[in-house]
């Protein structure tokens, strides 16, 4: 069964491109055929693995507008089966010109529909808004995997987030799911981080994920080498983290 | 000089809301009277200090809309002269009514100008993305300070965050400057904090502040407290660094 992921949270700074990236690369280093789509007009997912389309090549912009013939999909290193569908900051425009075409939340759907053959696993990592293109990522997928860092303004997003995609599965994507609550940034000598856990696994019971990503600056170094975790410092806490979550996200029973 | 400070950066999770709240308060506490207002629909800043506006109340929502008689300003602390415009997720709404209106930019300029009168400080916490909210506060504003994480993606966003500043400058508000580059978050023992340090304060040369705020837990825990840091824990790290920013923020030369 073909996966769709969104990461997804319009809290800024939570962890979303640092999971699209690794969770994505640690399960093409299981063998997952994997397609990344940046989805963020920042473009962290692409430059995070050295990628960097100059603004007048084409990137998800094209695919999103124009529906481009042949989409640009890089395979950064080929000793993995790990394909990129990269971003620039012409996407920046796609909020605003999306409105004026017919079905604007359905466009990334309707492309991925010839794309998602050849793939296992498509994860999209998305912006800190909920605008149209986090939009369109929640109407192609198959389920939202939502990273949140354990601090007091975690909570509060969550609501609005999960409001959202109630609303996006009753009137464009009934299929989606939430694929799980990702703690990130975990910090286990500070107590309000295991305040925020607990509060988190009491509110949603059965829907986070045991694997935790602690908080390891080797994470915020490997973007700087245009390298996933696993490539960078194989055993480093953040390496393990990402390989354990690729585990328990493939073996995660579907019908969970 | 009346100053009007927009707190912008559209990566997320940089330090913008914990910036505008204790520059905010830290300004008020060396006797400055200060209006703080919350741009962002997450509200963060309104709730980092305890104040969450019903979904019905008026709020900063009605103020940019239709222009509420009476903005509904509230002072958190009466022992210190802040006052504080919250938001609520009503705000959401504004990002697509907005382009119904004449001069969408220019909503929250043309409503500050009757509320600047009372202050001597209008600090601006805005979402993290360059759409209208965001592009209102800098329309308005007599500078934008910019806080950024001394990490690989902050140098990313820089540049079209300044560009867009400076389209800004030309076409609404040419008395629109840089009030800084504030260096947020900042682990000493790490090394690449250091070296993204030392790269930001080679290209801005005279931009970036002196005082550097640390990573200091204590910073996390006061927004559950619903208070700003120098009334949360008066003697940690992240309540001198606040200190020390409002003593430099306030007495920088208007000419630098
Ligand atoms: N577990 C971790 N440990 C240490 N640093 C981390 C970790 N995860 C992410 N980071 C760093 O924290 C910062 C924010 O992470 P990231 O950019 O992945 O968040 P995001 O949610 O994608 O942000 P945005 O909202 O701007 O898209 C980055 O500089 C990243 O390198
Ligand atoms: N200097 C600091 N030390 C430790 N934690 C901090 C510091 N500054 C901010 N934080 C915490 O980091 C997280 C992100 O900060 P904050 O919410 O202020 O960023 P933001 O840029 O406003 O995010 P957004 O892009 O979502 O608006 C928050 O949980 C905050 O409490
Ligand atoms: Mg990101
Ligand atoms: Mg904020």
């Amino acid at each position: 069964m073909r996966r769709i992921v969104a990461i997804a949270n319009q809290k800024g700074g939570v962890g979303k491109t640092t999971t699209s990236i690794n969770l994505a690369a640690a399960l093409a280093h299981i063998r997952q055929r994997v397609l990344l789509l940046d989805c963020d007009p920042q473009a962290n997912a692409s430059s995070g693995l050295g990628v960097r389309p100059p603004a007048s090549a084409p990137s998800m912009y094209q695919v999103l507008l124009n529906g481009a013939e042949a989409p640009p999909i890089v395979q950064p290193f080929p000793q993995l089966p790990l394909h990129l569908l990269p971003a620039n900051s012409q996407l920046a425009a796609a909020e605003w010109e999306l409105p004026g075409r017919g079905n604007p939340e359905g466009l990334l759907a309707a492309r991925l529909a010839a794309l998602a053959a050849a793939y296992d696993y498509l994860i999209i990592d998305c912006p800190p808004s909920l605008g149209l293109l986090t939009v369109n990522a929640l109407v192609a997928a198959t389920e939202v995997v939502i990273p949140i860092q354990c601090e007091y303004f975690a909570m509060e997003g969550l609501s609005l987030l999960l409001e959202t995609v109630r609303r996006i599965k009753l009137r464009w994507n009934p299929n989606l799911q939430i694929g799980g609550i990702l703690l990130t940034m975990f910090d286990r000598r500070n107590n309000l981080a295991h305040q925020v856990a607990n509060d988190i696994r009491r509110h949603f019971p059965g829907q986070v994920f045991h694997t935790l990503i602690p908080r390891n600056v080797r994470l915020g170094e490997s973007p700087s080498h245009g390298l996933p975790i696993h490539l960078y410092d194989p055993g480093c806490p953040g390496a393990e983290a990402y390989l354990a979550l690729a585990g328990e996200f493939h073996h995660r029973e579907d019908s969970d």
